[in-house]
């Protein structure tokens, strides 16, 4: 894709992750997921949609369209929510594994 | 063919992170998304409008499902994952940047990565990319051209320029119009929600600062740098044409004169009003100074106004045509007067000629009712190379195919507008109404005969 969208593909892939919501207890009822971004790591805080809660809210959907709600707290949903994060290789631990891999001495042709 | 069996090869070479544990700790929205997205999608609009959201769950009905997720279009959630042993080999802080609510114009350049499908398959789908350019904006409500699909909810929109910022969140990858995909991606800027974010965190966890403090602050313009790019200068040329109730687009090739399309503005000597929004809105009334008959293949007409667009660029026409290049489309398709126009990209699909003239323009982006008489650019250089005249619909299916669309070369128009620039003689334009045989073919869409039918006498 060009020098022009390198930065933005390794950004893009450095901040991407996938997010999946299910009941704890309950594997049958499936799970919903979708997409989020990693906006801090360590500690990790993700940015994802916010559909996938939509089945857990204690209240219902219609909690999203009551008047004035533009934030609701982590217990609007039910203690049953389960939520995993999961993304690709960090750059820190990409470089680890090279290290692992470069054992320590080597013998240069002269 | 294949990793040699026992050994596992993840299949895009790239071992993904075991799944993390994370709890919810608010779910939140942008007061101003939801303004813009019920002004422009929602009143007698909303039943004309779809949106493809998360996976539904098989207990929900459907209509119900719709319900929730339209309840759930433009709120979004934050996370904090639970740390683990393996974490003190992760970096600490920021992952991203995040651009300034409006610093990126139309026509901007932007990556898309989400993960189709959500976790069903993450070993192949994790954050895929796609490619595509801001394509309009309503406050924190963008709209892009990037393809992505049901699951890349809530994925993040990147810039090029500047690199790897944060623009967007994917709010809803589908949308449809009256049944017809529109080819544009529901987007919520990040900015914005970043700010929800930081004051909710505070109201609802005091103790929180610390926490809200880690949350990606907008980006500053470099010293002396413009906070908000002026975007390519092709992309203010497009202008809205309204005559009687039929409204589409044109483009300005003088001061005065503008051109759309026949089926816009059907009637000489009728009145038209064009609208321009950009640099700066102006309403000014015209008239119609000449139509291509209904016969005519070209559907096109010029519009005479009685003050000058003041700051609407005029274009430079193109003189050749290169099939592949990358092209742009500005028009007041989807939105109409309710919205500023958009810009979609794509490539010169098509030059179709006939006897060695290129008399029809094929692009692959995303072309919607409105856009008609709007300008098709090439992106690079910003010539103007046609007049959008229409997208195609299947008559077996009813079905229409935004991104394959029909343009005329401008290069049809160029000696005539010329001519009537410089003597107000349309003599020009009128032969358009007696273009040859096969250029009627050719926009019949119907095959051409390979030679004349022999006479059997």
């Amino acid at each position: 894709m060009g020098r022009q969208w390198g930065p933005a593909m390794r950004a893009a892939e450095q901040a991407g992750c996938v997010v999946s919501a299910s009941r704890a207890g309950r594997p049958k009822a499936g799970s919903w997921s979708c997409s989020g971004v990693i906006l801090s790591r360590r500690p990790g805080l993700v940015l994802c949609h916010g559909g996938i809660f939509t089945p857990f809210l204690r209240a219902g959907s219609g909690a999203l369209t009551a008047t004035g709600a533009s934030f609701l707290s982590s217990d609007s949903c039910g203690d049953d929510l389960r939520l995993n994060v999961q993304w690709g290789p960090t750059a820190a631990n990409t470089e680890s594994r090279a290290e692992q891999s470069r054992p320590g001495l080597c013998t240069p042709q002269c | 063919a294949g990793p040699e069996p026992g050994r596992y090869a993840p299949p895009r070479g790239r071992p993904m992170q075991p799944p993390r544990s994370a709890e919810l700790l608010l779910l939140l929205s942008c007061p101003a998304f939801r303004a813009h997205f019920a002004r422009l999608f929602g009143g007698e609009a909303a039943e004309q409008w779809r949106f493809a959201s998360v996976a539904p769950d098989d207990e929900v009905s459907e209509e119900e499902e719709e319900e929730d997720q339209l309840r759930a279009l433009g709120w979004f959630a934050l996370l904090r994952v639970r740390p683990s042993p393996e974490e003190e080999v992760e970096e600490r802080g920021p992952v991203v940047a995040v651009t300034p609510l409006g610093a990126l114009p139309k026509g901007a350049p932007l990556l898309a990565c989400g993960s189709p499908f959500g976790a069903f398959c993450p070993d192949i789908f994790l954050n895929t990319l796609s490619r595509g350019v801001l394509s309009n904006s309503a406050g924190p409500l963008l709209l892009t051209d990037a393809r992505c699909l049901p699951g890349t909810e809530g994925g993040g929109v990147f810039a090029a320029r500047p690199a790897g910022v944060l623009v967007a969140l994917v709010a809803a990858p589908l949308c449809w119009k009256a049944r017809e995909w529109v080819g544009l991606t529901l987007l919520c800027a990040a900015a914005p929600v970043l700010c929800a974010a930081r004051a909710a965190l505070c109201h609802l966890h005091p103790g929180a600062a610390a926490l809200a403090d880690l949350l990606p602050h907008e980006m500053g313009a470099p010293w002396g740098l413009p906070l908000r790019d002026p975007g390519p200068p092709w992309a203010a040329a497009a202008v809205l044409v309204e005559c009687g109730t039929v409204w589409g687009s044109g483009v300005a090739v003088a001061p005065r004169v503008v051109v759309t399309c026949r089926h816009v503005a059907p009637r000489e000597a009728a009145k038209v009003l064009v609208r321009s929004t950009t640099p700066k809105s102006a309403i000014i009334w015209g008239h119609v100074v000449f139509a291509t008959q209904e016969t005519s293949p070209y559907d096109i007409a010029l519009l005479s106004l009685e003050e000058d667009l003041d700051g609407v660029p005029i274009p430079v026409p193109a003189e050749h045509f290169h099939e592949g290049e990358a092209v742009s489309v500005v028009g007041f398709g989807v939105f109409g007067q309710a919205c500023g126009p958009s810009v979609t990209s794509g490539i010169l699909s098509a030059v179709v000629q006939v006897d060695d003239t290129p008399v029809m323009l094929q692009t692959t982006c995303a072309v919607h009712g409105g856009s008609s008489g709007g300008p098709l650019f090439s992106t690079c250089s910003g010539d103007l190379l046609g007049i959008v005249a229409s997208n195609t619909r299947d008559n077996n299916t009813g079905a229409t195919y935004p991104h394959l669309n029909f343009s005329i070369p401008i290069t049809v128009l160029q000696p005539a507008l010329q001519r009537y620039s410089r003597t107000g003689d349309l003599g020009g334009l009128r032969q358009l109404d007696h273009a040859a045989e096969p250029v009627r073919v050719v926009w019949r869409l119907q095959r051409p005969l390979a030679e004349a039918p022999r006479s059997k006498l």
